[in-house]
């Protein structure tokens, strides 16, 4: 049982270094709170993100900091396991331009393996899309619309 | 193996609408208030995915399309899977999941349907979990959830794992 | 003391109902659940965002939604008893354009009662300011840039 | 009254760096980890303002300049407040209010200033409050939380109108 969690922690781990040293240009790890038994303890994150040189504790990051942290730690998790579908609800709010792009340049890189279906209002995130619908509102019924294909 | 399409029937602002999904990546986009997020809401209720924060709404009836001085009794959402590469062990390239909300004189009634023939929640869920399909949803980000992940404790958090293991 | 906070709860309402009234092109008021004894119940907030016709229960309301009403609700409250100063962080994170840029017009015209510290990453609600202050991160540290005046 | 600028030394990511404000509309920006929301947490940090979400800080030595293989040992902030219009009980266009944080061999103290002079959290609260400057500061709206005031109770709703009468 421990085996099969070592087994994915690792797999997920060393995903994560690389997607997250990919998407925030820092690098970072999953940590067991406790190796020797790991269901004695918890899941830390460790990371240093770009322009910074000391590991800072997770609680500090920004916003913008913990949503790629966040999604990183998805993207690790879908390419060790993946879900047939995933399903994003305005995950880049925080996001700035730069990074909004980044993430929407992984997600239609990862795209190959799974759907993916996003909503956002960010113009750099929609751009890396397939394709976009639009929904609009009139008299109080939603309909979609222009379904456009990059 | 992914979503098709998403048929709607008088669920939340949607009256009838039949969405079309791309097999990579779709973006959804549109003014405040216009209906986005009332899409997730309809997939996460179609496949009984089970979220904290809900769809939104206090009761499942809430979930019925009201307006217009017009308030429905009857709501349905159906989902179709492309099931191309047969990882869904049923026949045909399509298999489509449905779940209902009906008014009646003393409450309401609801109920799932794979391919017309009633199922319980937890054949549906057995059957998803076959095609890795989760109904703790950690594939679906709700909106305002995506820094949970970093919030959350640490126990939780390995939690996650856990479940993947 | 009843009387103190009806005079207060009058006050806020009456702002509120043409607050949000602009903001957010439909109607909407404060309500009490215990009109008797205020104290014995809660405060409802009941909606009708514009295009829709019924009112809509608040907890059904979009995250755009939901921003305009938690807005409109702060200047209700400042406009009856003003604080000299209003910090926000990234209020617009849910706000599309249009109302991004909504909110930044009543910021701008309310910053004459009032000052108003903004941080955000949306150009719409930049442009309402009459300066901006750039900050970046450089080795680790926190430097500010570019005050620009509009 | 308003804040005229804001003095940080060694507070999160700024080293030494003195801040302007408008007495109207300022606007803040930069790209994510630049060090925006850190502004606010000096300030929230300087007034004492209490919120439960904090200043992401679990100890109030987290709040000291690290970086470089450095690990400062003081921070201090200064708030310097415009009075040309006589609000704020004090001589002079201007009022000065300073907290600083020092480490010591068994842990660490933070000490609260008007115009140079120690006071107490309660002193320093009662002055602000003379200028409609709370302390649980309904006028800050952190990072993610505005749209708490819709998620909470309408109970805690109604407190709100409470605290203003
Ligand atoms: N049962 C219902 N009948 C009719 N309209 C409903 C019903 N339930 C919810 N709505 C409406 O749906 C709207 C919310 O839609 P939704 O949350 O999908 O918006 P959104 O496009 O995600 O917006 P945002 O960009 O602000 O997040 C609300 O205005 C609400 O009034
Ligand atoms: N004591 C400290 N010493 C040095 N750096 C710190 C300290 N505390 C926090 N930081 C850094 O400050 C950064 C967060 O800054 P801040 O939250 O102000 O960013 P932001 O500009 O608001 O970004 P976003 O747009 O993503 O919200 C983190 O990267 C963190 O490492
Ligand atoms: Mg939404
Ligand atoms: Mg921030």
């Amino acid at each position: 049982k421990r085996e099969a969690f070592m087994n994915t922690f690792n797999g997920i781990n060393e995903n994560f270094k690389e997607i997250y040293g990919g998407l925030s240009g820092g690098s970072g790890e999953l940590v067991l709170e406790d190796e020797e038994d790991p269901f004695n303890g918890g899941l830390w994150i460790r990371t240093m993100p770009e322009g910074k040189n000391m590991v800072q504790r997770l609680q500090a990051m920004s916003g913008g900091e913990k949503s790629l942290i966040a999604l990183s730690l998805i993207f690790s998790a879908q390419k060790f396991q993946p879900s047939p579908f995933y399903i994003f609800d305005e995950v880049d709010m925080f996001l700035d331009g730069v990074n909004a792009g980044k993430v929407s340049s992984m997600i239609r890189s990862f795209s190959s393996d799974a759907q993916f279906i996003v909503i956002s209002l960010r113009k750099k995130m929609l751009e890396g899309a397939h394709g976009v619908l639009g929904v609009t509102l009139m008299d109080g019924i939603s309909h979609i619309t222009g379904v456009r294909l990059n | 193996m992914h979503i098709k399409r998403l048929e709607i029937r008088n669920f939340k602002s949607f009256k009838k609408v039949a969405i079309p999904f791309y097999s990579d990546f779709t973006a959804i986009s549109g003014p405040n208030g216009c209906g986005k997020s009332n899409i997730i809401d309809a997939i996460v209720f179609v496949l009984g995915i089970s979220r904290s924060k809900g769809m939104r709404a206090e009761k499942l009836t809430d979930l019925i399309f009201k307006g217009n001085g017009i308030e429905e009794s009857h709501a349905e959402v159906s989902l179709v899977l492309d099931n191309d590469d047969g990882t869904l062990r049923f026949d045909g390239d399509e298999v489509k999941i449905k779940r209902n909300i009906k008014k009646t004189d003393n409450g309401y009634y609801s109920y799932y349907y794979i391919n017309g023939h009633p199922v319980s929640l937890s054949d549906l869920h057995d059957t998803l979990s076959v095609a890795n399909i989760s109904s703790d949803g950690y594939s679906v980000v709700m909106q305002g959830d995506v820094t949970n992940i970093i919030e959350m404790s640490d126990y939780r958090r390995r939690r996650i794992i856990d479940d993947i293991a």
